[in-house]
């Protein structure tokens, strides 16, 4: 970019390394270097700052030009069902959410639909102690969409505002568990016509490729509303989530910055592509 | 699939006879696509792909053609000699001995723990779980439970909060117990968390133990070799145990471990039950990276 026409293969390929160590993956990558050669071509005084502007700003509107927030369901309950394959941060995520709602003066209630990993019913209740929350909540091996019923039956008796739906980790390729987790939406569904009004898939930051299979099954199975990126106060970059944006479309609504409930903010585009260039 | 781009590219330079290097470049560039789809670390395919050039270019000095199937079998078998040729087992050499689960949030160390203690049972011995993640709700009853599903009492911190001295106090009671294997499961921690980093350094200098496992999603993407340097720079890992294998995901976060560490890949975890371990397979790994 020394305006000599030519375009700087190092530059080229030092930007290659930055999209692709960030998880963006092979064609997301390709389709910015042809952006980098339209900036250049359009542009030709451009150097490396203002190369970067524009490439921020192409990854934000890429990635949905305004922060998204929570569905709400024009007659409470507002139901949240979250889903996402093991480890990602779910549970941790629901008691997050539960807090920032209940600070907002909503009440909200938790059902404990993760009936099957070791004490995981007990790690939402301690959590929803802490959060300030109430949950419903079964024995360990209950069927998980009896769970839900019930917690639905509870959150309109209660007049809750929000109910968000605990489920067990499990992995995409499972047809029986994402069978279960169909269950869990279509029991919530013929209770309340039009819930779940929000179902969000809770990613791992450090998660590659991968990440965009299990949105494009969930979505299959569920028909995604949002997408939460976990861990993000990590090292991992979370560059999956353009392709993500681009091929499915989902709203990315709130990244988990840390373990403490306090530790959730909304997605914020232009922070987000801000970061990417770090 | 890798085979069938390769036999395409092939398929154009066919015919003219000695391939020369700009053609085997181009039959390069879609390994190295290959691997970067899969999750290998951008640095780790770097070099990787310049080892295969070297071997590649040889070989069609030597013969003149090299078809795309000749080029998957130098991939491959560079793939497997990088991943360790053969599966190596644990190291259980001292009485008792102390085996430290270390790794990220979320990764799989609690259920993997379990799954230890299951496959060192089998072996005759008696293994101790115990619990050093003090900080996360209702870890302690996680452990305990998945105890219960093994018929293995866990280790009962007590009062004590320091991961540290119930992992010291936990080797005494095995000692007194005659419990040779103690299996120290420890907080998920992100690497870059100075003050988590030296607890496991303190841990590690306190009971010396025989094995440092670094617990890694196999879904990890470019950030393994962040997460696998930082651990292993700090601890001297003795290997890791991959997770979540029974996924669809290629799993090239294996090879960037590997390739940044220099320590096995010792074990993987295939599945959410107390069983579901096994022996790594680099062979195995290999066919899955290159998909
Ligand atoms: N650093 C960090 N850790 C997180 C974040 N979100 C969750 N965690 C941690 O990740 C680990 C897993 O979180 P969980 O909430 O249990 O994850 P999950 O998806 O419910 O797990 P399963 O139910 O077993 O599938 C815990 O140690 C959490 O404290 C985050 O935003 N940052
Ligand atoms: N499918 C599958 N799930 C696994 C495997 N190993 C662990 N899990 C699941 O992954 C999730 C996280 O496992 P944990 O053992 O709680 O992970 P952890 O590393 O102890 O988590 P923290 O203590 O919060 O850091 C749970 O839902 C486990 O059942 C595996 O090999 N395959
Ligand atoms: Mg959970
Ligand atoms: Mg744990």
């Amino acid at each position: 970019f020394t305006g000599r026409g030519r375009i700087d293969e190092e530059m080229l390929e030092e930007l290659e390394a930055t999209f692709l160590q960030a998880d963006m993956g092979v064609k997301v990558t390709a389709r910015l270097i042809d952006c980098v050669r339209e900036f250049h071509k359009s542009e030709k005084g451009l150097g490396r700052e203002g190369l970067i502007e524009r490439l921020e700003g192409e990854v934000a509107s890429v990635l949905g030009s305004n922060s998204a927030s929570l569905n709400v369901s024009c007659s409470p309950p507002t139901v949240i069902l979250v889903v996402g394959v093991n480890g990602t941060g779910k549970t941790t995520t629901i008691a997050k959410l539960a807090k920032m709602l209940q600070d907002e003066g909503k009440k909200v209630l938790l059902a404990a639909c993760d009936t099957f990993r070791a004490a995981a019913i007990d790690q939402l209740s301690i959590l929803a102690e802490q959060a300030g929350v109430s949950i419903v909540r079964h024995k360990h091996g209950a069927d998980a969409a009896a769970v839900a019923y019930d917690a639905v039956e509870a959150a309109l008796a209660r007049g809750m505002d929000y109910l968000i739906v605990d489920t067990a980790g499990r992995l995409h390729t499972k047809v029986n568990l994402m069978e279960e987790v169909k269950k869990v939406q279509r029991v919530i569904a013929k209770k309340i016509p039009g819930a779940p009004h929000e179902v969000l898939l809770v990613l791992d930051a450090t998660t590659g490729q991968n990440a965009l299979q299990q949105a494009k099954m969930f979505h299959e199975a569920l028909g995604l509303t949002g997408i939460v990126m976990a861990k993000l106060d990590g090292t991992a970059k979370g560059g999956i989530l353009l392709a993500i944006k681009q091929e499915l479309d989902i709203p990315i609504k709130f990244v988990g910055v840390g373990e403490g409930l306090d530790d959730l903010e909304p997605f914020v585009p232009s922070d987000f592509a801000g970061a990417l260039f770090e | 699939s890798l085979s069938g781009r390769l036999q395409s590219v092939f398929r154009k330079i066919a015919g003219y006879g000695r391939l020369s290097e700009s053609n085997i470049a181009e039959a390069v560039r879609e390994v190295r696509l290959a691997l970067l789809e899969a999750d290998v670390n951008y640095k780790v395919v770097k070099d990787f792909i310049e080892k295969v050039k070297e071997q590649a270019i040889g070989q069609e000095t030597l013969r003149g053609v090299l078809p795309g199937q000749q080029l998957i079998k130098i991939v491959h078998e560079e793939l497997v000699n990088l991943m360790g040729v053969s599966a190596r087992e644990l190291d259980l050499s001292s009485s008792p001995a102390v085996i430290m689960l270390v790794g990220l949030q979320g990764s799989g160390k609690t259920t993997t723990a379990a799954k230890l203690a299951r496959r060192i049972k089998k072996k005759g011995r008696q293994p101790l779980l115990v619990p050093c993640d003090t900080k996360r709700a209702a870890a302690l009853e996680q452990l305990v439970s998945l105890g219960r599903q093994l018929g293995e009492a866990v280790y009962e911190p007590g009062s004590d909060r320091d991961a540290v001295s119930i992992a010291a106090r936990s080797v005494v009671f095995a000692e007194d117990h005659s419990l040779d294997t103690v299996i120290l499961d420890t907080a998920g921690r992100l690497h870059i968390d100075e003050e988590l980093m030296e607890e496991l350094r303190a841990m590690k200098s306190r009971l010396s133990p025989r094995e440092i496992l670094l617990v890694a999603d196999a879904m990890t993407g470019q950030d393994a070799v962040n997460i696998a340097s930082a651990f292993d720079k700090a601890l001297d890992i003795t290997g890791a145990i991959l997770t979540k294998l029974d996924g669809d995901t290629r799993g090239g976060a294996a090879l960037s471990i590997k390739a940044v560490t220099g320590k096995p890949i010792k074990l993987v975890g295939i599945g959410e039950k107390i069983d579901d371990l096994e022996l790594f397979h680099p062979d195995r790994m290999a066919s899955r990276i290159l998909g």
